[in-house]
């Protein structure tokens, strides 16, 4: 609905969501650490964890977007994704973290830091893909 | 009689992006 407070954000976002990890352990989303991904990664088989470094943040078209760029995984592949201002991303060690940490925190009560160029973000992909 | 109110619970894997290298600009 567009009236809702997180419109065109996912719903698992807001803090007290309950995350089921691979293992089957339940955790609220802001409770969530390096090494849940890291094992459920691990218990999967499906999934690869990656390492993406945020490259470059600049300004859309689109109003409270941004385009982020990342270099992923040992390959360096250069992807870019259109995201929203206030869209978290869990970075290593770190935690959640997004370009505008006061928005997140207004929209979901998610506590994040500020995404910054450099930061190492957590990502997937299947690992059948090559 | 209160029903009881599920709650939804979300698979970790939903809160980490894909980024595909099919995505490169």
């Amino acid at each position: 609905s567009p009236s809702s407070p997180t419109a065109g954000l996912p719903p698992f976002f807001m803090k007290g969501s309950i995350i089921q990890l691979a293992d089957g352990e339940l955790k609220r989303v802001e409770d969530l650490r390096t090494e849940d991904f890291v094992q459920s990664a691990e218990v999967s088989g499906e999934l690869k964890i990656d390492s993406s470094t945020v490259e470059r943040i600049e300004g859309s078209g689109t109003p409270n977007a941004v385009i982020i760029q990342f270099s992923v995984g040992e390959n360096k592949a250069q992807v870019c994704v259109e995201v929203l201002v206030e869209y978290p991303f869990f970075v290593f060690g770190q935690g959640w973290s997004s370009c505008c940490p006061d928005r997140t925190t207004q929209l979901l009560a998610l506590s994040c830091a500020k995404l910054s160029v450099g930061d190492v973000c957590i990502s997937l992909t299947l690992k059948s893909l090559k | 009689n209160v029903e009881p109110r599920s709650v939804p619970v979300f698979a970790w894997h939903s809160l980490v992006p894909f980024l595909e290298t099919s995505q490169t600009k």
